[in-house]
């Protein structure tokens, strides 16, 4: 455990914390996208089927619970609360599952570390998490203007991963024999999609103004 | 068995 990857995990769970805080006080989930909101809970639910027993530490056994359970209480809200769920923006939010849940199933089953159920699974999820924010990100673009909650929620995920490759620098060069091509690769795709993101997000901050995509 | 690196980050 490094420190990179320490800041990382806790911006993990301050994105998804002020993503819950936001629609808990507000009672409102607009510019939110379930579809990207179940796409992590199934990476969650995929890659820490672990979590009974192959315990690593109580850190990591933490931190599954509770990304499970935060990311099921937002989708529990954009979905049953009786106030949060009329305000979900079904129209724009339309990225189909199959897209993103088929390609990552079949390279799951092509290239993957060993050739089990778990090992599958688990691979899956590290696929899928590269690309489950695109519905959000294919909704931000759609809806134009971001409101400063949901535009900090996609930054700190964003800002998330780039720690996670810093850690993985850190490791790379301090832990002999330690690598992780499948995670690595994944990983980079993954916060390559939030640059253009970044891009306008870091250039409204400095202009003091509105964050607004380019359509 | 290889080690299993990957398996120790969330």
């Amino acid at each position: 455990m490094n420190l990179f990857r320490f800041a990382g995990d806790i911006l993990h769970l301050l994105s998804i914390l002020v993503l819950l805080l936001k629609i808990h006080a507000t009672k409102s989930c607009a510019g939110i996208s379930l579809k990207t909101q179940e796409l992590y809970l199934a990476v969650f639910i995929t890659r820490y089927l672990d979590l009974f027993w192959n315990f690593h530490s109580l850190y990591n056994s933490v931190f599954k619970v509770v990304y499970i359970g935060t990311t099921s209480m937002i989708v529990w809200y954009m979905r049953r609360h009786r106030n949060v769920k009329l305000t979900y923006d079904r129209d724009h939010d339309t990225f189909r599952y199959l897209f993103l849940v088929a390609p990552c199933a079949v390279l799951s089953l092509l290239i993957n570390a060993r050739y089990n159920l778990f090992e599958i699974l688990w691979t899956f999820s590290i696929y899928l998490e590269a690309v489950a924010i695109l519905p959000q990100l294919v909704l931000l673009q759609r809806t134009k203007n971001v409101d400063n909650l949901t535009g900090n929620y996609v930054f700190l995920l964003g800002l998330y991963r780039a720690f996670y490759i810093l850690n993985w620098v850190y490791r790379f060069a301090t832990e002999p024999g330690y690598s992780a091509w499948l995670v690595w690769i994944s990983g980079l795709i993954q916060t390559g999609l939030y640059l253009d993101f970044f891009y306008y997000y870091v250039q409204a901050w400095k202009q003091s103004k509105k964050l607004q995509l380019p359509s | 068995d290889q080690k299993s690196y990957d398996k120790d980050e969330l």
